[in-house]
């Protein structure tokens, strides 16, 4: 009955914004990630 | 449209830092997605081809017209979440999971994807494990389905999140596989069927506690990468392990993993150690090493909470038990 699915481990789009030299500017364009913006929501 | 739409509005998560993923397909014939695994949400959803966004074109886009079986649910659908948007509406359709097959399972069809976030992923959609109260209303949830369909025998899944190797990683439906973890399981109750959300005892620094003083809230997030608590905690952290604030992120000395301490937290009494190698990551691309903490600004949330990410996950071997709610955790092998 057990169902395995395999999972492939990419680069995240942070590691990816970083090797592209763009990390810095995009988290300065956005301050919050997302786990603040829903605490601010709720 | 001649449909009365209405409107629901979801919250999304951290898009930034999600790293496994895995395929599924969605509709008959099948079209194939890559999609993450995420027990930080309870809903499946996939570009569409009436999506323009620069997010969407870049991706894998469902086409209804080319599936027999897919019905429009009538509903939009905003998903909303730190740098952007999406929007969309639901449908409902046959969504295959390796062998497992959920029928007229809902899903969002995204029609317009605000976000620079989404230009730079790799996955197209994302498929929600959490709770069914954290769903948007009125939809069944993926692991409801498939055990109303028979599909599995025990509402459970499993993940186990492979380190250094880009495969090798898994997530297990109806059961779990022993050749995973070392020992046995230990089983913690959830706080709340929500989230997959569980009581945390402490966390602690060669003895000495260092966050969650006295006990807090912890969710298991697969949809999360890294450790993520009230900021005043992660600071501390930050200033144990020397992590230094480069170009807006926590750099670490890649030699201070071999001299620092576990950090230990504790669950329901037992002692779950995190060694520097897990939260300490280098980045092969620039060879530096990145702290694998990230802090909550303290005036968002009045409680101490955390989420355990991928970085704890990959440590720790992780079921998820839906029928008993309670989570269970062993060492990963």
């Amino acid at each position: 009955c057990l169902v395995m699915i395999p999972l492939t481990k990419v680069k995240s789009v942070r590691e990816s914004l970083r090797e592209k030299g763009l990390l810095k500017n995009f988290l300065k364009e956005h301050p919050y990630n997302m786990i603040q913006f829903r605490l601010m929501k709720n | 449209s001649s449909y009365v739409r209405k409107f629901a509005s979801h919250p999304l998560r951290n898009y930034l830092d999600l790293a496994y993923m895995g395929n599924i397909s969605i509709g008959t014939p099948p079209q194939q997605f890559s999609v993450v695994f995420d027990t930080g949400s309870s809903d499946l959803w996939v570009p569409s081809i009436y999506c323009k966004s620069k997010a969407c074109v870049t991706h894998r886009s469902f086409n209804p017209s080319h599936s027999s079986t897919f019905h429009d649910w009538g509903k939009s659908i905003t998903l909303e979440y730190g740098s952007g948007e999406m929007s969309g509406f639901l449908g409902h359709d046959t969504v295959r999971i390796g062998q497992l097959t959920s029928t007229d399972q809902a899903f969002g069809l995204s029609k317009e994807e605000i976000s620079r976030t989404f230009e730079h992923a790799i996955f197209d959609g994302i498929l929600g494990l959490a709770y069914p109260s954290l769903a948007i209303k009125g939809t069944t949830i993926i692991i409801d389905n498939l055990k109303k369909q028979d599909q599995i025998s025990e509402p459970v899944f499993a993940f186990y999140l492979s380190t250094n190797k880009e495969e090798g990683s898994v997530v297990m439906f109806g059961g779990v596989d022993k050749k995973y973890y070392k020992g046995d399981l230990k089983w913690v109750p959830l706080s709340k069927p929500h989230y997959w959300q569980i009581a945390l005892d402490r966390i602690t620094w060669r003895g000495e506690v260092i966050g969650c003083p006295r006990g807090c809230q912890a969710i298991m997030d697969t949809g999360t990468s890294l450790l993520i608590g009230p900021s005043k905690a992660v600071a501390k952290i930050h200033s144990l392990i020397n992590a230094a604030y480069v170009k807006e992120e926590y750099v670490v000395p890649c030699n201070a993993r071999k001299a620092l301490p576990d950090i230990v937290f504790t669950i329901n009494n037992v002692n779950y150690p995190v060694p520097p190698r897990a939260y300490v990551q280098e980045d092969a691309s620039n060879n530096l090493c990145y702290s694998g903490f990230d802090g909550i600004m303290d005036t968002l949330s009045e409680s101490d909470s955390w989420i355990l990410g991928d970085v704890f996950l990959r440590v720790y071997f992780t079921v998820f038990d839906q029928g008993q709610n309670r989570i269970g955790l062993a060492p990963a092998v």
